[in-house]
Order: C-alpha cells, then sequence, then structure tokens
C-alpha cells in the first residue's frame, strides 16, 4: 500500500492512498485503503489521512476519519491524535501506520509496526526518507 | 504565503535493520525520494495539494518495491486486482475504485471518479469499462505481474497459509 497527504500553499490539504491489497486475498476482498474514512480523509478543518496496514482493523475503527475527529472535537494534535488511534487499532488486534498533515501544515506519522516506508517535506527543511521505525 | 507540507508511504510493516536486502532497501529509500520530489514539485510551484498527492502516489505506483500498481501482489487466483482513493479537504470531493485489473494508475482512476462522474466509488468490471471510457492509461496483466510478487504467491501457497499483508510479512 502507498499514499501521500498534503497541506498546501493555499491552505488546502489532499489525501491519496494506493494499494494492491494483500498477497493471496480472495472472494474479492477489499481492505481500508479505497474505503473514504477508513484508509483515506482529507478535510480542510481538520486534515488529510493515508493509512497501510491490517485493513480490516482499520475499517472498524475507521481510523483516517476518527483521526480528524480528535482533532475537530478533542482538540487534539495531530501527533496525539494519531498515536490515540493507532493505539486503538493495535489493542483491537491489527497492526500498520498513518501519515497526517494537519489543516495547518504540521506532519505527523505513527506506527505500530517495527518499520514503516515513509518520506516527509516541506517548504522550509530537509526532505526526511526514513524505513525502520527509530529513524 | 507559501508554506506547504507533503508526507508519503510505501506500507508499513516486519522492516527491521538486516532483515532488508541491502538492494531492497536502497530501492525502497530511492522510490520514496523520487515520489517525494514528484509531489514536492508540485507544490514547490504553487499547486494544490490533490495535484501533490496524486504525482507522489503514481511515482509510487510505478515503482516495483511497493504493493501498488506495478508492485502489486497477486490474489489467491494469481491476478493483479488494485483498489484506490483520493479526498480534496477544500469540499471533501473524493473518488474511489475496487477490484480494478487494468489501469496503469489506479489513483488517477479514482480521481476521474471523483472529478467526471456523480459517485464516489466504483468496483471491477464497471471501474474498469470506466478508465477505458474516459481514456485513463490501459495497461495490460504482464504489466503488473511482478515475478518475486508471483513467487510471494508461490510460497503462501506452498506454506498452505492464507492471505497474508505482504509488508507485515515481507515488507
Amino acid at each position: 500500500t502507498v499514499g501521500a497527504v498534503a497541506r498546501d500553499a493555499h491552505g488546502h490539504v489532499a489525501a491519496a492512498t494506493s494499494t494492491g491489497g494483500i498477497t493471496g486475498k480472495r472472494w474479492g476482498r477489499v481492505g481500508d485503503s479505497p474505503i473514504v474514512g477508513a484508509g483515506t480523509w482529507a478535510d480542510d478543518r481538520a486534515c488529510a489521512v493515508s493509512c497501510t496496514g491490517s485493513g480490516e482493523f482499520f475499517l472498524r475503527v475507521g481510523v483516517a476519519h476518527e483521526i480528524a475527529a480528535h482533532l475537530r472535537f478533542a482538540g487534539e494534535s495531530v501527533q496525539t491524535a494519531a498515536d490515540a488511534v493507532m493505539a486503538e487499532v493495535k489493542a483491537m488486534g491489527g497492526t500498520g501506520g498513518v501519515i497526517v498533515v494537519g489543516a495547518d501544515g504540521t506532519p505527523a506519522w505513527s506506527l505500530t509496526t517495527p518499520g514503516m516506508y515513509r518520506a516527509r517535506a516541506r517548504a522550509t527543511g530537509v526532505p526526511v526518507v526514513a524505513i525502520f521505525g527509530d529513524e | 504565503m507559501d508554506d506547504w507540507t507533503l508526507l508519503i508511504h510505501g506500507g508499513a510493516g516486519i522492516l527491521e535493520r538486516g532483515k532488508i536486502a541491502p538492494e531492497a532497501e536502497a530501492a525502497a529509500r530511492d522510490g520514496l525520494a523520487q515520489a517525494l520530489e514528484a509531489g514536492s514539485a508540485v507544490l514547490r510551484g504553487c499547486g494544490t495539494a490533490l495535484d501533490a498527492v496524486e504525482a507522489a502516489v503514481r511515482a509510487l505506483e510505478d515503482h516495483p518495491a511497493f504493493n501498488a500498481g506495478r508492485g502489486s501482489v497477486f490474489t489467491y487466483e494469481g491476478r493483479n486486482e488494485m483498489d484506490a482513493a483520493i479526498m480534496d479537504g477544500r469540499d471533501r470531493s473524493a473518488g474511489a475504485v475496487a477490484g480494478v485489473v487494468a489501469t496503469r494508475n489506479p489513483i488517477s482512476l479514482a480521481r476521474a471518479v471523483m472529478e467526471h462522474s456523480p459517485h464516489v466509488m466504483l468496483a471491477g468490471r464497471g471501474a474498469d469499462g470506466f478508465s477505458r471510457d474516459h481514456g485513463l492509461e490501459q495497461a495490460d496483466a504482464d504489466w503488473f505481474a511482478l515475478p518475486e510478487r508471483r513467487a510471494q504467491l508461490d510460497a503462501m501457497k506452498a506454506s498452505g497459509g492464507s492471505a497474508f499483508d505482504v509488508d507485515m510479512k515481507y515488507g
């Protein structure tokens, strides 16, 4: 699964997610990636989110929309919201990661796995490319 | 205000130092850097977040190191069936496709659904037909069928295992 979230110079956010699914999937199985609110979400009032991981759990938690709700209604920071919702996924038995950009441009990622292919860039500052959890 | 932010991912899983072949790690870092630049170039030029995320994901779909587009894993039947979604925070418009098999960049098909249909999500053969009708670049099964992904399917079947998330198992 791959994804991107962005906040542009005009203050708008967007999210995109694309996947081949899981090896050996049968019966037309679909995970969270194409399900708006689960694997992908963008709302200028809150943030943009793209997810990767055990899709069935991301569907049940409604991860992407849930992170936006934590921002909008609990006033949490982007990182706090991402970590809190990923903790819910983990408590349910799921694993994976999310990338999030707040409407103010604040970046965050959160993962329950040892690693995640990820990268980020901002108008100012040095781009970051990371794989392992401790990077 | 010219401030912008872009984040991308290429999947999460059992990605631990020493467990990924050096050339695979280098290929993944290179793919991530290329995709980051593809999206950053849009934002640097004062483009929209929507264009930036589509550009970044297209680059990741075209790179064989990631499970999407060309690097997609196989279904049990040995096919590549892909899913994608895109969403615009300005008005919460969205487009999504599931189970598509013949569009080179599924994320661009999802965007076409958002911009050229009254729907949010299309699936299966109907989505493939919409793709052809709207002139998206088509790709045949050979384009998507990478040997290393077939080896993962064969390994799963040989072990009698069931479907698994390739990132979780192979990174």
